[in-house]
């Protein structure tokens, strides 16, 4: 069952060095506070001409830059964790999963978060839990749509779908059509 | 940010569709070198300074190296993802490619499907008594 | 080796020379 999804298999380093999804899941923006001056990187901050970023600052970072800069080793900026994962909006997953669009705040929802785990806050463990249950929530309705929707444009079954569920519904199409043409003896 | 000219590589080729090759974006392969070139002059530089005494720009060099990375990462993802369409269509319309798509290859990728081509073609003529079409039947036959 | 000569053809040989090698571990899909 979904639930023994091992959480360790989740690391911050991607499954496939050259994925495509990987790469552009990793570009998604983190909450940071810069904890060093950053000197000579000024730039980074749209909000001051200093070239240096002092202390405090606050910057949206891509995930591949803030996990470099964010380790147990050596903490260059702190990361908070970006409102999609927050409480407020666990809670409406957990209300009802179904109603959600993940691909409009995703399109990488479940990847992306699984990459939230590498960090040391917090709120990782309950966002572990939010991952999987909403994935189990909308594994049922997933599963079914795609098994019955034969020879139909499902576009209307998965433009709320992430990318991970898009790949579940693209795989139950293709068992649905490979039977389809066993049945009449293709 | 830097990262920004290698990810639009990777964009551009995930946004391509199945059995379709982008043309080859040269221009784009060169700006993310140059950058990667002006990063780590940098660092060259601040390493330099730190050597001489000046204090605190190490968060700098950890940052830009970061940036490296990454670009080497999706330089290199562009270019593997790129093989992987071009060998997928090797199996899909045999050893000579429409010409809509080798016009779009750059030149060491063409050299690249040649060796394919014949690692392949060696491959399957050592298999069973005459050799084997593997390409053929790529689903059961009815039989 | 077809793979890696392509790669370092078009632009590993371009790169700063501390960036120049293929690391396996971290390129080999798991």
């Amino acid at each position: 069952s979904l639930v023994e999804i091992p959480y360790t298999r989740y690391s911050s380093s991607s499954d496939n060095y050259y994925c495509i999804d990987d790469i552009i899941a990793t570009c998604e923006k983190i909450p940071s506070k810069v904890e060093q001056p950053l000197f000579r990187l000024g730039f980074l901050d749209p909000s001051t001409d200093n070239t240096t970023i002092q202390p405090g600052t606050k910057l949206e970072l891509p995930f591949w830059l803030a996990s470099s800069l964010c380790t147990r080793r050596r903490r260059l900026v702190s990361v908070d964790m970006p409102k999609t994962y927050k409480d407020s909006f666990r809670e409406i997953l957990k209300a009802d999963a179904n109603v959600v669009d993940l691909h409009k705040i995703g399109p990488y929802y479940y990847s992306f978060g699984s990459k939230l785990l590498h960090f040391d806050h917090p709120e990782i463990g309950d966002i572990a839990d939010s991952l999987l249950q909403g994935f189990i929530s909308r594994f049922r309705r997933i599963m079914d749509s795609s098994q019955n929707a034969y020879n139909e444009d499902t576009t209307h079954l998965t433009c709320k779908l992430d990318e991970s569920e898009r790949c579940v519904f693209k795989a139950g199409q293709k068992g649905l059509d490979d039977f389809q043409r066993w049945q009449t003896g293709q | 940010m830097f990262g920004e000219k290698a990810l639009e590589l990777i964009r551009e080729l995930h946004r391509s569709t199945e059995g379709v090759l982008p043309p080859f974006n040269d221009e784009g392969i060169r700006q993310v070198l140059e950058e990667m070139r002006s990063l780590y002059e940098q660092n060259q530089a601040d390493v330099s300074a730190t050597v001489a005494g000046e204090q605190g720009l190490f968060s700098g060099v950890q940052l830009r190296h970061a940036s490296l990375e990454r670009d080497k990462r999706c330089l290199l993802a562009y270019l593997y993802n790129r093989l992987q369409k071009i060998r997928n269509m090797r199996w899909e319309f045999g050893s000579v490619l429409p010409a809509d798509i080798k016009t779009n290859m750059s030149e060491q990728e063409v050299q690249w499907f040649t060796k394919y081509n014949k690692c392949l073609a060696n491959y399957m003529r050592r298999l069973g008594d005459s050799g084997l079409d593997l390409t053929q039947d790529m689903q059961p036959p009815k039989s | 080796e077809n793979l890696e000569t392509h790669l370092k053809n078009v632009t590993l040989r371009h790169m700063p020379r501390n960036l120049q090698s293929i690391d396996k571990d971290k390129t080999a899909p798991r």
